[in-house]
């Protein structure tokens, strides 16, 4: 589902930025 | 009327108490409830690695979670499972109940 694959790329950016 | 108590001697010189204090220095925790380990606490680290173990598309439900932690309450998985959301550790799936884990490539 598109949903997931949107909020998947949301999650890892807000990893990304947490991890920064 | 036999004299009592002179087992080992009684001098007592052997006993060290001090060798009993050293076990308390091995851990870096700070003796705190949280005992953080990369930065989540314990109860926070079971439920990400719960959901890492977890490979399904739809990822796991809030009700798996529930079952699987009978320790904890509804409410603080919901609250542990906020937090790794906004961490960026976990994300919802097909709806607000079930979750995957982002480092579990």
């Amino acid at each position: 589902l598109e949903r997931i694959s949107n909020n998947k790329k949301a999650a890892l950016k807000r990893l990304a930025a947490n991890q920064a | 009327s036999k004299p009592q108590g002179t087992m080992g001697g009684g001098v007592g010189t052997n006993m060290m108490p001090a060798a009993h204090t050293s076990m308390s220095s091995t851990g870096s925790y700070s003796g705190a409830s949280m005992m953080l380990v990369n930065g989540l606490s314990a109860n926070q680290n079971q439920v990400l690695s719960l959901i890492k173990s977890c490979h399904e598309p739809q990822g796991i439900s809030m009700h798996d979670l529930k079952q699987k932690l009978s320790s904890m309450s509804i409410t603080v998985i919901r609250q542990i499972v906020d937090f790794l959301s906004n961490e960026g550790h976990i994300f919802s799936t097909i709806d607000e109940d079930h979750f995957r884990s982002t480092d579990n490539e």
